[in-house]
């Protein structure tokens, strides 16, 4: 890098200048919050609040989309009214020290509104579990090692579920304590329900292969960014 | 005596165009948008007697008013930006992620002595 280059980035708070292997596309939250902000005149920037995100009403001046890099998890033979389990993970290492965390929200995306015939009014759980030391004394089973954060049953209309991890993402900014999260979807059957035969519990699970993908927007404020209130003329 | 010599208006102090073209530093793989913006920056003559549109201080004042009587021994006032706004630029991290990030005084709008 030249020096030049390597001051501007550091102007822009940055160390380095990024080189992105495989970009993802762009969210269409980021982008409309980016155009909004375009759009405005000149005299109304000045006087916005460049520390606080309004969209979502808390303070900040970086808004970040981490791609999930976690993986499915296939135990064989669908379980009991299982329709889906993933681990979740979201590596928040990229955060500068000197920025403060103050929103995660995690959205489930599926490819539409579906309104599968086959699953109209099936209603699905959805369990997300954070999950916590694994083997400290050899335990071979990480069941144990993971804590209930959100339990709810919905039926798969909207194309996106959202859910505010901002307590949690906290405390991943520890990159130790940062295990990710298991996502489990499965039919909503209640405790009498006998577990369908294989084949409709498939079926039941089809509109769930609609499941796209998961991410996490996290919101921080960056000091060295605030604007040094500069008396008036 | 003050001696006085007429500025052409079009030196005094305001803001020129500059346009940065992230292109032009190597920057268009990772900055998502806005592919460059304008920036512009501040230039010309804060000359004796300043007018109101120069968005002088008092000190600017005081100091045009020494330099018309010691150009030599005093310079004249300095030309600087005296409202700035900001941009948003969205880019990719190296990890991947898209980020939208804002920056406090990124263009100048207005210039002052």
């Amino acid at each position: 890098l030249s020096l030049q280059e390597s001051l501007l980035l550091k102007s822009l708070g940055l160390s380095t200048r990024p080189s992105p292997k495989t970009p993802v596309p762009v969210p269409s939250v980021l982008w409309r919050i980016f155009q909004k902000r375009k759009t405005l005149p000149s005299t109304n920037k000045d006087l916005a609040d460049g520390s606080r995100v309004e969209e979502f009403n808390v303070p900040g001046n970086i808004i970040r989309v981490f791609t999930d890099q976690g993986h499915f998890i296939h135990n064989g033979q669908p379980q009991r009214l299982l329709c889906l389990q993933k681990r979740l993970y979201f590596n928040l290492s990229v955060l500068e020290e000197s920025e403060r965390l103050t929103m995660a929200q995690l959205e489930i995306k599926f490819s539409q509104n579906s309104y599968h015939a086959s699953s109209q009014g099936q209603v699905f759980e959805l369990r997300l579990y954070q999950t916590f030391q694994m083997s400290l004394r050899g335990m071979s089973s990480h069941e144990h090692g993971r804590e209930l954060l959100v339990e709810q049953s919905f039926a798969q209309l909207h194309k996106s579920l959202l859910f505010n991890l901002s307590g949690v993402a906290k405390g991943w900014r520890t990159q130790s304590r940062n295990l990710g999260l298991i996502l489990e979807i499965s039919v909503s059957g209640g405790d009498d329900a006998a577990a369908p035969r294989t084949g409709r519990l498939q079926s039941l699970c089809t509109s769930i292969d609609s499941f796209v993908d998961t991410s996490l927007l996290v919101v921080t404020l960056s000091p060295q960014q605030c604007k040094a209130s500069r008396r008036r003329r | 005596s003050a001696h006085y010599t007429p500025v052409t208006p079009s030196n005094l102090c305001k803001p020129r165009r500059l346009y940065i073209s992230f292109s032009d530093v190597g920057w268009e793989n990772w900055i998502i948008a806005p592919q460059g913006y304008m920036a512009n920056y501040c230039l010309g003559e804060c000359p004796f007697p300043l007018t109101a549109e120069l968005n002088s201080t008092n000190h600017a004042i005081l100091q045009t008013m020494v330099h018309s009587l010691d150009p030599e021994g005093t310079p004249q006032p300095c030309c600087v930006p005296v409202r700035l706004s900001p941009i948003s630029i969205l880019y990719y991290d190296n990890n991947d992620n898209v980020v939208l990030r804002h920056y406090e005084d990124m263009v100048v709008d207005e210039c002052g002595c």
